[in-house]
């Protein structure tokens, strides 16, 4: 529908739901997207990022959405 | 929150960045 995966969907969906400021750690995603290995969720956060969908926050590792708020 | 204005900063600074790509990816869509 927006031109992207499942997975990168689940991704950007758990990325947008966190409203901690720092947003949210790739292990906090991995925790709860059981059904999907550390590489895959790397992969989706990589290309989210270069779409604009997300942004890195305090660093690498963790993230938030351009859309939330 | 316990993030320093050095955190906030970087972090508005990279929001910029992100909505500049996404705006860009939306127009080389049309």
């Amino acid at each position: 529908v927006n031109g992207l995966t499942a997975h990168q969907s689940q991704v950007l969906n758990l990325i947008k739901s966190c409203s901690d400021p720092e947003g949210l750690s790739l292990k906090e995603l991995k925790s709860q997207l059981h059904n999907i290995n550390m590489t895959t969720i790397k992969q989706a956060v990589e290309f989210l990022s270069s779409e604009g969908h997300i942004y890195s926050t305090v660093d690498d590792d963790h993230y938030k959405s351009t859309d939330a708020e | 929150s316990g993030l320093t204005e050095e955190q906030k900063r970087k972090i508005e600074e990279n929001r910029q960045k992100a909505l500049a790509r996404r705006a860009e990816r939306l127009a080389a869509q049309r």
